[in-house]
C-alpha cells in the first residue's frame, strides 16, 4: 500500500502565487501560509511556512507565535523589525535586508514595517499548525478582553480603553506613517 | 536538557521557593529545578488573588492545567481569531450614529443600529473544584468576585513539544508587571519584568492601535508598580451570564420597571 500512500504523498506547494493569498490588501501586500491542512506531510515533520510580501510603509501588526518558533529569512527588500521578549524588553530593533535571517522565539512579540518598495520574506515555523496571536486589530487579544480589564490593567479611562480596543479594524496588515527612529535595543 | 534527571534516590515534599507580591495578591512559585519536578518535566505555581483582585492577562510558553483550590471568581481566555460573543447591546439608536469612537462596527440592522457598550470573548464563572486547561500562547485573566481569597494552583508542562523554548516557565505579561523579575530562572541577571507593550516604541504602538502617543505610553505601564494582581475599585462590570439559579440582571430590571404580568 505504500505506492498509494507514502510514495504518492504530495510534498510540494507553491507559496509565491498571490492569487492563493490568505491575507490580501491591494495597497499593502499579501501573506500566505502553508500548514498541515494544506500539505498533510507537514504533520509528520511538524513544520510549517509563511510567505509575506508587503509594500513600503505597510506594517504587519504586532503579533506572537503561540506554539512555535519562527525563522525569518528575507528574500527581497528591507524592513524595520522590533522584537520584544518575555521580560518586556526590546531584544531586536533594526533593519533587516535581503539574505539576512532572524529567529523569533515562541511568545516573543514582533512588528515588521517595510522600508523599501517591497519587502518579501519567508518564515519557517516549528509547528505543523503554527498559530499567531495579535496585539492590535479586529481579532487581537485586546479586542477579546473586557473594557474593565483594559481600564484596570493600564490605568486608563473607559474612553481611552475604547479607542485602544476598537480603533484598528484590520487584522494583519495596516498602513504605517513611516519608520520609527532606530533606537538601541533595550536589552 | 538535564542528563540523568530522573535518577531519584529520595523524594521530598516541596514548598514554594519564590513569592511574587502584588497589590491584591501573590504568586507562589515552586523551584522547577528540584529533582522530582525536573524529572517530571513540569513546574508548579499557586495564585492567591484577594477579594476584588484582578490577575491581569498573561500567557505562557507551555500548556497549563489549573485547579481552583479555594474561592470563586471569573475567568477569561482570549483565543486568537475567536469572536467577541459576549455583547452588551441594550440600547438601540433608530437613527443610527457612531457605535464606537470614530469607528463603525457590526450590529447594523434594518434601519437601526445597535450600540455596544462592550463586546468581548467568553467570560466564565469559576469556583472551588474547577479544572481549567489552557494552551500555550493564549492570554488568560482571573477576577476574584467572592469574599475570600481565590486560590488557583497550576501545573506547567515544560517537557511537552508545545513548549518550544527552554525548560523554564516564561510568563508574558500583556498588562501589569513583575517588579521582582523572573526569580525562578537560573543564569539570567534579574531585572523587573515589564509588559509586552513596554518593549515596543510608543510610536509603533500608536500606529498599530491608531491611538495617540500619550495613550500608547500609558499602555507601557512604566510608572506602575502594582504587580500583576491589581485591586479593582468599584464594580467589575464585565458581561457574564448569570450563575445557575440566578436571573439575568436585565430581566430583573425590566420586571422592576413594569411589575409582574401574566400572559
Amino acid at each position: 500500500g505504500l505506492e498509494e500512500t507514502i510514495c504518492s504523498a504530495r510534498s510540494t506547494d507553491n507559496l509565491d502565487d498571490p492569487s492563493r493569498a490568505d491575507v490580501y490588501k491591494p495597497q499593502l501586500g499579501y501573506i500566505s501560509t502553508l500548514n498541515s491542512y494544506d500539505l498533510p506531510i507537514l504533520r509528520f515533520i511538524r513544520l510549517s511556512a509563511l510567505r509575506g510580501s508587503i509594500r513600503q510603509n505597510a506594517m504587519v501588526l504586532p503579533q506572537w507565535n503561540a506554539n512555535a518558533n519562527a525563522i525569518l529569512y528575507v528574500t527581497d527588500g528591507e524592513a524595520q523589525i522590533q522584537i520584544v521578549n518575555d521580560n518586556g524588553n526590546r531584544v531586536f530593533d533594526g533593519q533587516v535586508t535581503q539574505g539576512q535571517l532572524i529567529a523569533i522565539p515562541q511568545g516573543f512579540s514582533v512588528v515588521k514595517r517595510a522600508t523599501s518598495n517591497r519587502f518579501q520574506w519567508v518564515e519557517f515555523k516549528t509547528n505543523a499548525n503554527a498559530q499567531i496571536n495579535t496585539l492590535a486589530g479586529r481579532t487581537s487579544v485586546l479586542r477579546g478582553l473586557p473594557l474593565e480589564v483594559i481600564t484596570n490593567g493600564f490605568q486608563i479611562s473607559p474612553k481611552e480603553a475604547r479607542r485602544v480596543k476598537f480603533n484598528t479594524l484590520e487584522t494583519t496588515l495596516t498602513h504605517s506613517s513611516g519608520p520609527a527612529s532606530y533606537e538601541r535595543p533595550r536589552v | 536538557q538535564f542528563p540523568n534527571e530522573c535518577q531519584l534516590d529520595q523524594l521530598n515534599a516541596l514548598e514554594p521557593s519564590h513569592v511574587l507580591k502584588s497589590e491584591a495578591g501573590r504568586i507562589e512559585v515552586w523551584d522547577h529545578h528540584a529533582p522530582q519536578l525536573r524529572c517530571s518535566g513540569v513546574s508548579f505555581a499557586r495564585y492567591i488573588i484577594e477579594s476584588k483582585g484582578l490577575y491581569l492577562p498573561s500567557f505562557f510558553n507551555t500548556a497549563k492545567l489549573s485547579f481552583v483550590a479555594k474561592g470563586r471568581g471569573l475567568m477569561g481566555k482570549v483565543i486568537p481569531g475567536c469572536a467577541e460573543t459576549f455583547q452588551d447591546s441594550s440600547e438601540f439608536q433608530p437613527r443610527g450614529g457612531e457605535q464606537f469612537e470614530g469607528q463603525g462596527e457590526e450590529g447594523q440592522g434594518q434601519g437601526e443600529r445597535q450600540r455596544f457598550r462592550d463586546m468581548h470573548q467568553k467570560v466564565e464563572h469559576i469556583r472551588s473544584g474547577d479544572t481549567i486547561a489552557t494552551t500555550p500562547g493564549v492570554a488568560q485573566w482571573f477576577y476574584n468576585d467572592g469574599q475570600q481569597p481565590l486560590v488557583i494552583v497550576s501545573v506547567f508542562d515544560l517537557a511537552s513539544h508545545q513548549n518550544q523554548l527552554d525548560r523554564n516557565p516564561r510568563p508574558f505579561y500583556l498588562a501589569g508587571n513583575n517588579p521582582q523579575g523572573q526569580v525562578w530562572l537560573q543564569g539570567r541577571e534579574q531585572q523587573p519584568q515589564k509588559n509586552i507593550f513596554n518593549g515596543f516604541g510608543p510610536e509603533v504602538i500608536a500606529q498599530a492601535l491608531k491611538i495617540d502617543l500619550k495613550t500608547a505610553q500609558q499602555l507601557q505601564n512604566q510608572e506602575d508598580n502594582r504587580g500583576n494582581i491589581v485591586r479593582v475599585e468599584g464594580p467589575f462590570g464585565v458581561i457574564r451570564p448569570p450563575l445557575r439559579g440566578q436571573r439575568p440582571q436585565e430581566e430583573e430590571k425590566e420586571e422592576g420597571r413594569h411589575g409582574r404580568h401574566g400572559n
